[in-house]
């Protein structure tokens, strides 16, 4: 319910929690584009849901740990152009792994099918990081347990290692030689990593849908934070993403939906095919420093309809940037401590509740059957104004403990 | 830098267009 004291959600308390069950999207019988299903990946529509769920608090820990990596990634990036290429010589002995070198967990999977015959493989996606990669056999050092079966590449007629003197190998931030073959390593800002081959294989995103000679990483030394995913699909801008590979076939296009709660799917499109009503654009910026990266201007933020009184500027000098991996929107402390403010003057007829992690305003809600959140909507460049959904806005600990789902950082620099 | 995350894109259609250089939103998506 829109319209009340400016513009509200009024909302029953339960809608908020997550459910025990899954309520998937229905999907129509047909697309002419490839469509993938999004899902949670701790939630009861993910085909790796795990025993026992972690706590909200813990995802959020995790959280903070990716958004650190990915400041110093771009903190290093003005300062080096580029890493140094190192070589090594041994799967898992001699690459040497950096960290934040690359930035990873997030929570949103997908299943594609690598190889031919084509094995499933359900993978965490990923628009903060470029490399693909997926467990493999042998696991030469070692694989943590995954739910789907680990790929094979001796059973796929299609499977390749990529050559030391091939540029895919050249491209990468961290690569090795043995024997000829290319070696590819990523370390992830919560010290998860992946090291092994890089290699080329057939990859399906659907039956009709079929990438052949994919560049990804068939890794042979894994561990982290990772669930029982089998990998990783890199879905950043730089050279060996998803997107920048298969350029000629989708145009660089690509979509997704994230859905409400854990407990519903959203989907994933590549190609120009996607839902296209109600969609307005802002410019994507890039940078060379940080090409991975998909950069746009937020201008503003209004609560309750009410434009927030921070200068442009605040925003301009920190920069944007889009993340399908970060969990909480981090924003210049003076903006934070605007839109701080202005919520809880909306929400100041509701009992507060202890911070969560990172969330430092949140309400207990225990008692009432229905609750009204003042709306919260971002501008971007363009024009383009997203009114966040009610699930964009508020991080559900428990009924005693929901929160404001916005952090700071640092300062108004970094 | 400051970052937008997944919680605030649920239920968005959010597009990636590299080849024009946009991004789009489109609310209620799923």
């Amino acid at each position: 319910v829109r319209g009340e004291q400016g513009s509200y959600h009024k909302i029953s308390i339960h809608s908020l929690l997550p459910s025990k069950v899954c309520s998937s999207f229905k999907e129509s019988a047909n697309f002419n584009f490839t469509r993938l299903k999004v899902t949670h990946r701790h939630g009861p529509c993910s085909p790796l849901r795990s025993h026992p769920t972690p706590l909200p608090e813990q995802i959020l820990d995790e959280d903070r740990s990716r958004v650190d990596s990915l400041r110093r990634r771009i903190a290093a990036a003005a300062t080096s152009a580029k890493l140094d290429r190192q070589r090594g010589s041994q799967v898992g002995s001699k690459i040497p792994v950096r960290p934040g070198s690359s930035v990873s967990t997030g929570n949103y999977v997908v299943t594609v099918g690598f190889g031919t015959p084509k094995r499933d493989q359900t993978v965490i996606f990923d628009t903060g990081s470029d490399i693909t990669w997926i467990q493999c056999q042998p696991c030469v050092t070692y694989c943590y347990e995954q739910q789907d079966p680990i790929f094979n590449p001796s059973a796929s007629s299609t499977y390749a290692n990529i050559s030391c003197s091939s540029t895919y190998c050249s491209d990468l931030d961290i690569s090795g030689c043995s024997s000829s073959a290319c070696l590819y390593g990523v370390q992830y800002g919560d010290n998860s990593f992946s090291i092994g081959f890089f290699a080329q294989d057939t990859l399906s995103l659907s039956p009709t849908d079929v990438i052949p000679k994919f560049p990804f990483g068939c890794g042979e030394r894994n561990r982290g934070l990772f669930g029982k995913a089998a990998g990783l699909m890199g879905l950043g801008h730089g050279k060996l993403s998803l997107v920048t590979q298969t350029y000629q076939k989708y145009g660089g296009v690509f979509a997704y939906c994230l859905p409400p709660t854990s407990s519903s799917t959203g989907y994933l499109t590549f190609g120009t095919g996607y839902p296209s009503s109600k969609v307005k654009f802002t410019p994507m910026v890039t940078d060379a420093s940080t090409p991975t990266f998909y950069y746009l201007n937020l201008m503003a933020i209004s609560v309750a309809g009410q434009r927030l009184p921070i200068s442009a500027k605040v925003f301009n000098d920190a920069g944007t940037i889009i993340d399908s991996g970060t969990v909480i929107t981090r924003l210049p402390p003076t903006a934070y401590s605007a839109l701080r403010s202005a919520f809880r003057q909306a929400m100041s007829s509701y009992k507060t509740a202890s911070a969560l992690s990172i969330l430092d305003t949140c309400y207990d809600f225990t008692g009432h059957s229905t609750v009204s959140i003042p709306t919260v909507a971002l501008q971007f460049g363009g024009g383009v104004t997203m009114e966040l959904d009610l699930s964009g806005t508020l991080y559900v600990g428990s009924q005693s403990q929901v929160c404001l789902a916005f952090a700071a950082n640092g300062d108004d620099s970094d | 830098v400051g970052i937008l995350g997944n919680v605030q894109q649920k239920t968005f259609n959010v597009v990636y267009d590299v080849s024009k250089k946009k991004i789009g939103f489109g609310p209620g998506a799923c």
